[in-house]
């Protein structure tokens, strides 16, 4: 789907420009910290940040080029982990916190107040930790949120007879020119070559921790709704509904 | 995925 000149360099800058911008509560986080206080700020959060994902996916270059339901299918899978990608980007400075939007952080312990929170945020501190001992370069950062989106249903497609069939090879062409973009902005670095390589290949082991966060992630969000603990929004209910039903 | 749809559909501004 891609047009044939658009080097490494130019789909990154595509890439960047894609960025949602910085998202806030913009009202004060609801005192104190009990469970539907945090869940019910965390969800409105979550909520406004899938409508930038929506236009953030848009804007990768080829991904419009897929069928509606391809793009759907793909965003459903993946956009919890984008969600926390980016939570771990805005959160590398902060050892111990995470700065789920200028506006709003919360500690370890303030996470606690969330019944079965403590591990999932055990999680996303560890990989942040992992994220900040990378040093992960913002054009690094962006390749492998669209990697992630990429990559979502890599292992379910081939198994729906629905899809079409020059869908899978659009979708492995354009995760090669990302890869080819990533390998791009490691190679700026200056390391010598094997450090590379080691680098591409830790970046790319960073995913599958993201993954795992989610999909923890994923199961406590249902628990939370199937308990009734948080109201939730109309987006953030259908991704989360579309994503049981796919796992299930 | 009705709110989804809306918004993969909408033209950019």
């Amino acid at each position: 789907p891609l047009p044939p000149a658009l080097t490494p360099e130019h789909l990154i800058s595509r890439i960047m420009e894609a960025e949602p911008p910085e998202i806030y509560l913009m009202k004060d986080m609801n005192r104190p910290l009990t469970e539907a206080n945090v869940m019910m700020s965390l969800t409105n959060l979550a909520d406004k940040e899938l409508v930038h994902m929506i236009s953030w996916a848009k804007k990768i270059p080829g991904f419009v080029e897929f069928g509606l339901l391809e793009q759907v299918h793909l965003l459903e899978c993946c956009w919890l982990e984008v969600l926390m990608m980016g939570l771990m980007w805005r959160s590398v400075d902060h050892p111990g916190k995470l700065i789920f939007s200028p506006d709003l952080s919360l500690s370890r312990e303030e996470g606690n107040c969330v019944q079965g929170f403590s591990e999932i945020f055990d999680m996303l501190i560890a990989a942040t930790s992992r994220v900040r001992e990378l040093k992960l370069q913002r054009e690094e950062y962006v390749c492998l949120k669209a990697m992630i989106l990429l990559n979502s249903n890599m292992c379910l497609i081939s198994s729906e007879g629905s899809e079409e069939p020059q869908s899978r090879s659009k979708l492995l062409r354009l995760l090669d020119a990302v890869t080819d973009a990533l390998v791009w902005a490691i190679a700026k670095s200056g390391l010598p070559y094997r450090q590379q390589y080691t680098r591409l290949a830790h970046l790319l082991m960073l995913l599958s921790h993201v993954r795992h966060v989610s999909n923890k992630g994923m199961d406590h969000l249902h628990c939370m709704k199937m308990k009734n603990i948080v109201p939730l929004y109309d987006l953030l209910l259908e991704m989360l509904d579309a994503h049981i039903m796919h796992s299930s | 995925h009705t709110k989804l749809l809306q918004l993969l559909t909408t033209k950019p501004e």
